[in-house]
Formats: C-alpha cells, sequence, structure tokens
C-alpha cells in the first residue's frame, strides 16, 4: 500500500 | 469581550459538522476581522482551514484576540439541539475560559443558553504558501461528494487527473477498476451546475478516499466546491461560504509506489 506524504514535509511549522 | 451574533446559525452549525471527523479538540481564533481555525488531523496529513469574516454576524466585537479552545464532539452536541433557523450568539471574556452559546428563535419564543468550558489547546500552525497551482476547478459539491463516495466500493485510493479531456477520478482495487471522467460544461443557465476546468498542464495525484469523505461533509455550506492540484502538492478542496468565508482542506497526495 502506498503510504501518504505528511503536510509537514510540504508547509512547514511556523 | 469576545461578542459575536449570527442571524443564520445554521451555518456555524455546518461549519463544527464539516470538521469534527477530522479532528478532536480545536481552537477557534477570534480577531477583529473574522473567526479563523487552522488545524491539522492527528496523522498530519490533512490541514483544515476555516474562515468567517465579521461581516457574515449582525453584531461582531472582539476587544482583544482570543483563541477559544473547543472539544467538537461537546460543541456537536451542543449544536444538536439548534434549531434551524435560529440565531446563534456566542460570548467569551478576555480570560477565554468559558463560552457562552444561546441559540434563540423568534417565532418559537425560545432562547436555549449554554455555558461551555474551554481548553487550552497547543496548536502548531503550518505556514501555508499562498501557491499558483497548474489546475484549478470548480464543479458541484454534490457532484464531488457523489463521485468520492462512489467510488469508495473499487478501493481506498482515488487518483485524480486533470488533463485537456477534463478531471478523471479514478480507483483500483480488487474487483476492478472504475474511471469517472468530468468534463467541462457551462450549458446549465445556473452556475452552481458548471464545471469549470482551468488547466496550465496536466496534472495527476493519488489520494486517500477516507480524507476526500471526511471533506465532503462541507457539502451543505456551498452548492460549489473548487479543486487545485500542481505536482508534487498537497490538494485543495475549496467550500467559499458565500461572500463570506470557506473551509479549506488540503491534503498530502500518496507517495508513488
Amino acid at each position: 500500500q502506498n503510504r501518504q506524504y505528511n503536510l509537514d514535509a510540504f508547509f512547514g511549522l511556523k | 469581550m469576545f461578542e459575536a451574533r449570527l442571524a443564520n446559525g445554521n451555518i456555524f452549525k455546518m461549519i463544527v459538522e464539516s470538521i469534527r471527523e477530522l479532528v478532536v479538540d480545536v481552537n477557534i481564533d477570534c480577531s477583529t476581522e473574522e473567526l479563523s481555525i487552522q488545524c491539522m488531523d492527528s496523522a498530519h496529513v490533512a490541514l483544515v482551514s476555516m474562515s468567517l469574516s465579521q461581516s457574515a454576524f449582525d453584531h461582531f466585537r472582539c476587544d482583544r484576540s482570543l483563541s477559544l479552545g473547543l472539544n467538537l464532539p461537546n460543541v456537536s452536541k451542543i449544536f444538536k439541539m439548534m434549531g434551524r433557523d435560529d440565531t446563534m450568539v456566542l460570548k467569551a471574556e478576555d480570560s477565554a475560559d468559558k463560552l457562552m452559546l444561546m441559540f434563540e428563535n423568534d417565532k418559537s419564543g425560545t432562547i436555549a443558553d449554554f455555558e461551555l468550558k474551554l481548553m487550552a489547546i497547543e496548536a502548531e500552525q503550518l505556514g501555508v504558501p499562498d501557491t499558483a497551482y497548474k489546475c484549478s476547478i470548480s464543479m458541484p459539491s454534490s457532484e464531488f461528494q457523489r463521485i468520492v463516495r462512489d467510488l469508495q466500493v473499487m478501493g481506498d485510493t482515488c487518483k485524480i487527473s486533470c488533463t485537456k479531456e477534463g478531471l478523471k477520478f479514478s480507483a483500483t482495487g480488487q474487483i476492478g477498476t472504475g474511471n469517472i471522467l468530468m468534463r467541462q460544461n457551462v450549458a446549465s443557465e445556473k452556475e452552481e451546475d458548471h464545471v469549470t476546468i482551468d488547466m496550465e498542464e496536466p496534472v495527476e495525484l493519488n489520494f486517500a478516499l477516507r480524507y476526500l469523505n471526511f471533506f465532503t461533509k462541507a457539502t451543505p455550506l456551498s452548492p460549489t466546491v473548487i479543486l487545485k492540484m500542481s505536482p508534487g502538492l498537497p490538494i485543495v478542496i475549496e467550500y467559499p461560504i458565500e461572500q463570506l468565508g470557506h473551509v479549506k482542506y488540503y491534503l498530502a497526495p500518496k507517495m508513488e509506489e
């Protein structure tokens, strides 16, 4: 099953 | 002091319903301009961003920015007691340790009031960049809801591809493959029935159908939904709330196998 990316990787924490 | 009165309280109820399957505890941020929410699901693959402008309210007063920390299952229980035509009033002191909610109905003459304890919720804020997306699609929200609901019988993952042909939703599983293609369609007199596809370059991304289905809980908020995609970026699924705000969901794509 292909894994879901994590949003932190795209946006990063402020 | 924070005080807000919304003649159509049902809008707020629908906002709560649109996010409560994704997050449990959430901060509602109040400022002089708006009420807003930004929160991620526990798996950090989806983000909800909500904004409701002060102009949506009949009365809006916010002396000092504050965050109302709410447990959504509890809020949802309270909103079950709100009538369809009720006016909603929210009140909180600057210390923000409790929230007063009032549901008023002039016709029946009822006033229900609730006091809800607030929580201190540590929230991580993501810096969402303002990106120009390669594809932007506007379509009826009910149609999007039907497609992602129906495709669940085929598999867990939905491939969304935007090409010159149109917008294609595909799911593959043990029983086979299903494809649903939406072509641009502006024939109807009603603008909310239109499908418009604005494509700079083709994009194809995979997403978990479970999440796409969570997002369709916002369908009652808007007759149209806007999807925005760029290669390798989270999809944006936006439900505009008239001219007054929005609920936006961001979902990270799945990695290629």
